[in-house]
C-alpha cells in the first residue's frame, strides 16, 4: 500500500458521494448516464467475486469492494425509480454493447489464467477503461454540465489517474508489475483527458463547464 | 502466484 493508491481509492469513495449529493441536492439525475452507471456496476461484480474467499486477506479491501458495489447498486436504482423524470434516453444513446463485447474479447484473449475469475476480472479491467464513455458522449452531446457533476467526474477519474504512479512505485519499488490493469488504466486515464483539461481551465477558474 | 498477487488492488 502507498500514497497514490489511498488517494486513488479515496478519490474513488469521494467520487460516489459527490454523485450522491449532486442527485439529492438538485433531486434529479440530469446529465449522469445511467449506461455508465450499470457499466460500472457490472465492472464491480465481475471483478469483485473474490469477495466471498478473500474475505480475512484485507478488511480495507472488502470492505471497500462491498462499498463500491452497494452504492453504485443504489444510485442504479435511485435514477430508476427517485429521479427516473430526469433520465433521458435520446441522449444517453452510446452503444454499449459494443463496449461489453471488446471487453469481452480483450478478455478472452489476455487473462493471466483461464479460470472463469481470472477472465471476469480481465473483463472488469477493460470495461471499466471504456466505462465512461457513455458518460462523456452525453456530455459532448449536451455540451455543458453542472459543475458538481464536473467534480463527480474529476474524482472518477482521479482514482484511476492516481493508480498510474502507483504502479510504476510498486514496479520499481516492489517489482511487481501488473500489465493488464496498467495498461488499461492508462488508457482509461487517456480518455478522460479532454475532459481534465477543460476541468482545469474553466471549472477550477471558477467558470461553468461549457465544450468550446 | 503472480496473477493472484495482482488482484490485491481496488
Amino acid at each position: 500500500m502507498n500514497l497514490f493508491r489511498i488517494l486513488g481509492d479515496l478519490s474513488h469513495l469521494v467520487s460516489i458521494f459527490i454523485l450522491l449529493q449532486k442527485m439529492r441536492s438538485t433531486r434529479s439525475c440530469a446529465g449522469i448516464s445511467l449506461r455508465t452507471q450499470i457499466l460500472y456496476l457490472m465492472v464491480y461484480c465481475t471483478r469483485y467475486l473474490d469477495i466471498f474467499w478473500t474475505f480475512n486477506a484485507s478488511l480495507y479491501n472488502s470492505s471497500m469492494k462491498l462499498v463500491f458495489i452497494l452504492s453504485t447498486a443504489y444510485t442504479i436504482y435511485l435514477m430508476r425509480t427517485v429521479y427516473k423524470t430526469a433520465l433521458d434516453p435520446q441522449i444517453d444513446t452510446f452503444a454499449t454493447y459494443y463496449l461489453v463485447g471488446g471487453a469481452g474479447l480483450l478478455a478472452v484473449l489476455f487473462p493471466y489464467k483461464y479460470t472463469v475469475y481470472e477472465v471476469l476480472w480481465s473483463f472488469s479491467i477493460w470495461l471499466e477503461s471504456v466505462a465512461i464513455l457513455p458518460q462523456l458522449f452525453m456530455l459532448q452531446r449536451t455540451g455543458e454540465a453542472e459543475t458538481i457533476t464536473t467534480h463527480y467526474l474529476f474524482a472518477l477519474g482521479a482514482y484511476r489517474a492516481l493508480y498510474i504512479p502507483n504502479w510504476l512505485y510498486r514496479w520499481f519499488l516492489e517489482g511487481h508489475f501488473d500489465p493488464i490493469a496498467t495498461v488499461a488504466g492508462i488508457i482509461q486515464t487517456l480518455l478522460y483527458s479532454d475532459f481534465f483539461y477543460i476541468y482545469y481551465t474553466k471549472v477550477l477558474k471558477g467558470k461553468k463547464f461549457e465544450l468550446p | 502466484k503472480k496473477a493472484e498477487k495482482a488482484h490485491d488492488e481496488l
